[in-house]
């Protein structure tokens, strides 16, 4: 679109409407754009755009990491709606098509329901599940998630926990607490994903850096790709925080889980 | 907040009588970021500095004697202007029962919001009736199963039939138990996703609602304006929930949706219980977008 030894000023009032619409933000637009306004050598607007977003977004360890020789414990973490018990149902039916064993830990034990549509998610991945009834302390369900994936000598723990703006004291506290009892009893989960949903405003860097305060966020599931929000928060999660995009959710079917690929992403977020 | 940002504008630049274009042209930079800042969607902006920058230019601010209290006044009371101005009460049928149909994008917020608007209605002496037309989330029925229980009002379900005939069986069942107003749920859908919007389009012609309520996440950022307009487009709506306001986000997406589809907002979902439910105020959320 852009070319000639340098754009004008229409040209990077035009870059940046392309990163606002985005959702990459004031603060992060006008640090992008003003790193390439400081090279002398924009000829191509967006092939330089692009390559700025892509080193935006760095080469972080992308990989989910495992436990060899033990039970692998993921936490599953994130506000309310945003995909966290549909990404848990997809992680667990990839790992089982990797020949691993699953157990899930319901420990949503507040929203109606909550507990039935993951016990759904576990037949359909072939994965055990724990659940208390409903009302009970999550605290009890991750301690017995724990033990059935010792006592069954499950591959992987992956802990399914109620959503919970960032806002609510007390629930970001029951957050910090589940992350302890795993911390004591199986060692600091190798990760506590955060689920930020795609069409996510400039609220999901406060959602990151406030789950990374109580929980300690290994890596974002960015979900809810398969619309038209460009989820370009994550490039200020990323600058910001140092938290890295691990996934992406691309549809609401048990195979709709992807890694994240930074070079794709940028194609589309630049459209 | 904007209205200190405008106050030290004013301040830093000493200005005594009339304004200068420079000093607005300052302050409009200030409005332009805190409402980009809030999630406002970067056409709205440019249309609200537009028409804030007229008045600004006029009469009013011109002979005001606290120019800079005169323009956040303007900017609040544009942003009012496009919320809706008053709280906007529910349409209903002159001929019972009303139906009222929810719509939105996955997670918004919908099967809660059926939960909470059934347990308003019913404190106000209506008696309601929640149908449950999603028949794809796992447990989705269910959950609105738990719900009404909780609010003591009858769910509808029914399995082997679509979504489309379970609503129109929802609204034949409020004929036959006198209910009088019927609340149906729906399920989460992609405006982008064909199949799924002419679902909801199918749903809408079947029930024929008095009211389709837009259920939309305060902390959406810049595709509610994609998804307000290609609702209104092929699902139609005559009102909005907004949800989640019990967190932090400035809810700019409100601005968006409301100017882009000229509906107003109905209710505001304040919180996870089914208490946590209100009318909207407009004069609220304005303040809280400027933060
Ligand atoms: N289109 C689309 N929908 C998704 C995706 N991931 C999840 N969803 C849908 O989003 C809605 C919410 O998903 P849940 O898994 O219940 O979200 P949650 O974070 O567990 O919600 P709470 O537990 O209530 O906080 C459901 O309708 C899912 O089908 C995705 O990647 N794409
Ligand atoms: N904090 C807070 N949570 C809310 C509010 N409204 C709904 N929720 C929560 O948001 C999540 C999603 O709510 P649902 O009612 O399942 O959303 P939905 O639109 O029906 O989701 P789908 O059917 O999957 O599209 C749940 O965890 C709700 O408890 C609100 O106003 N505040
Ligand atoms: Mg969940
Ligand atoms: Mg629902």
């Amino acid at each position: 679109l852009f070319k000639g030894t340098a754009l004008t000023e229409q040209e990077w009032e035009e870059l940046e409407e392309v990163l606002l619409r985005a959702d990459v933000g004031v603060a992060a637009t006008q640090r992008i754009v003003g790193a390439m306004r400081s090279r002398r050598d924009v000829a191509d607007g967006m092939a330089a755009l692009k390559d700025e977003l892509v080193s935006a977004l760095g080469h972080p360890d992308r990989s989910l990491k495992t436990k060899p020789g033990g039970t692998t414990v993921w936490l599953i973490t994130g506000v309310n709606g945003v995909g966290k018990t549909t990404t848990i149902g997809k992680l667990a039916a990839q790992l089982r098509d990797e020949g691993r064993s699953v157990v899930l830990a319901a420990a949503d034990t507040f929203r109606a329901a909550a507990d039935q549509q993951l016990e759904r998610w576990a037949e359909l991945s072939g994965a055990d599940i724990v659940k208390h009834a409903p009302g009970a302390d999550p605290a009890a369900v991750v301690y017995d998630g724990v033990a059935a994936a010792k006592a069954r000598a499950r591959d992987v723990l992956i802990v399914d926990t109620a959503g919970r703006l960032q806002t609510k004291k007390n629930l970001m506290e029951e957050l910090g607490k589940i992350r302890r009892i795993l911390d004591r009893e199986t060692g600091a989960p190798e990760e506590v994903l955060l689920v930020l949903d795609a069409t996510t405003g400039q609220n999901g860097v406060a959602q990151a850096r406030a789950f990374a305060e109580v929980a300690g966020i290994t890596g974002i599931v960015l979900t809810k790709l398969d619309g038209t929000a460009k989820g370009g928060i994550v490039i200020a999660v990323q600058q910001e925080l140092g938290i890295p995009v691990k996934l992406v959710g691309l549809g609401e079917g048990i195979g709709d889980l992807a890694s994240f690929d930074p070079d794709g992403f940028v194609d589309d977020l630049l459209g | 907040t904007l209205s200190e940002r405008i106050e030290g504008i004013f301040g830093r630049l000493r200005s005594r009588g009339r304004l200068s274009e420079q000093q607005i042209d300052e302050v409009l930079r200030e409005v332009r970021l805190a409402l980009l800042e809030a999630d406002v969607h970067t056409d709205v902006v440019r249309a609200f500095v537009g028409r804030v920058r007229e008045r600004a230019m006029g009469e009013e601010v011109r002979k005001a004697l606290t120019p800079a209290q005169t323009i956040v006044k303007i900017v609040n009371d544009e942003l009012v202007e496009i919320l809706g101005r008053t709280t906007s009460p529910l349409t209903w049928s002159p001929k019972p029962p009303t139906v009222i149909m929810l719509a939105g994008l996955q997670g918004s917020g919908k099967t809660t919001a059926a939960g909470k608007l059934a347990r308003l209605l019913k404190s106000k002496g209506k008696r309601p009736l929640l149908v449950a037309c999603d028949l794809r989330r796992p447990a989705a029925v269910e959950q609105l199963k738990l719900l009404g229980d909780e609010v003591d009002v009858p769910v509808v379900a029914r399995t082997g039939m679509t979504a489309v005939d379970v609503a129109a069986t929802g609204v034949e069942e409020a004929r036959r138990l006198m209910r009088d107003v019927v609340i149906v749920d729906t399920a989460g859908r992609l405006h982008v996703d064909e199949a799924m919007m002419s679902e909801a389009a199918a749903i809408r012609d079947r029930i024929q609602p008095t009211e389709t309520l837009f259920v939309a996440d305060a902390m959406t950022g810049q595709d509610a304006v994609n998804v307000a307009t290609a609702f209104l487009e092929r699902v139609d709506y005559t009102g909005i929930i907004l949800t989640k306001l019990d967190g932090d986000a400035r809810g700019g997406a409100a601005l968006s949706i409301a100017q882009v589809s000229g509906r107003p907002v109905k209710f505001a979902s304040t919180g996870e219980r089914l208490d946590a439910f209100e009318p909207f105020h407009p004069d609220r959320l304005a303040s809280r977008i400027l933060g």
